[in-house]
């Protein structure tokens, strides 16, 4: 799987 | 943080603070959507649950708090105090047409499968559709208020300006979000026909009227 960006966006 | 992104979450704000402009000061939510409204505060919620758990920054932590807060808020208005306004006879977009299938793509195109990231790939794809019952309610009143278009417009906008920030971080950070980025696209797409008559109606002084 690809990984998850980083959640730092609204 | 850049320009693009930072212009993106004021339009969002903005957009916000419009709305309940124009519910207060009309006292009036007639031309307002529930179903999108409520559709926006189950976007939140599912989006923004990490609040408990993940620490990005306090301008995130005080949005996210911002924008669960104020779209359940909205809800409140439109379903208790405002509620003898409300016109549910012209909001009659099917929800569950567009929440099942976001909760079945969600399931499988996600970036982990577990609960935070099912959620979260389910708000993405949620809010892009999630003015949907606004679009489909304005089609059918075939006018809005030119506070409500000034709503909708800033509402577009944010997302619209969020492709640029997408476009500004994979170059700059080498930044990739394949879920958020095409759902933006879809989500921005939606608004083209509303931008078009916002900018040769409203941006000209004209009332936003629908062609017959």
């Amino acid at each position: 799987a690809l990984g998850s960006p980083v959640k730092d966006e609204l | 943080m850049n320009i693009f992104r930072l212009t993106a979450d004021l339009m969002h704000l903005a957009s916000i603070f419009i709305l309940l402009l124009k519910i207060q000061k009309t006292r009036s939510c007639a031309g307002i959507s529930f179903k999108s409204q409520l559709l926006y505060a189950l976007v939140f919620i599912t989006r923004y649950i990490d609040l408990f758990f993940y620490w990005v920054s306090l301008y995130n932590t005080l949005m996210k708090i911002f924008f669960i807060g104020s779209s359940l808020y909205i809800v409140y208005l439109m379903q208790v105090k405002f509620r003898a306004t409300n016109d549910p006879v012209l909001d009659t977009f099917r929800i569950e047409y567009l929440l099942a299938p976001c909760a079945l793509l969600a399931l499988v195109a996600n970036y982990a499968f577990t609960a935070q990231e099912i959620l979260w790939a389910f708000s993405v794809y949620l809010e892009a559709g999630a003015i949907l019952p606004q679009l489909f309610m304005l089609q059918r009143r075939g006018e809005a208020e030119t506070i409500t278009t000034h709503y909708l417009f800033a509402l577009g906008a944010y997302r619209g300006l969020y492709l640029l920030n997408w476009i500004y971080r994979y170059w700059a950070e080498g930044y990739v979000d394949w879920i958020a980025w095409i759902a933006g696209l879809v989500q921005t797409g939606l608004y083209t026909d509303f931008f078009y008559i916002y900018y040769t109606k409203v941006l000209k002084g004209q009332k936003f009227e629908l062609p017959a």
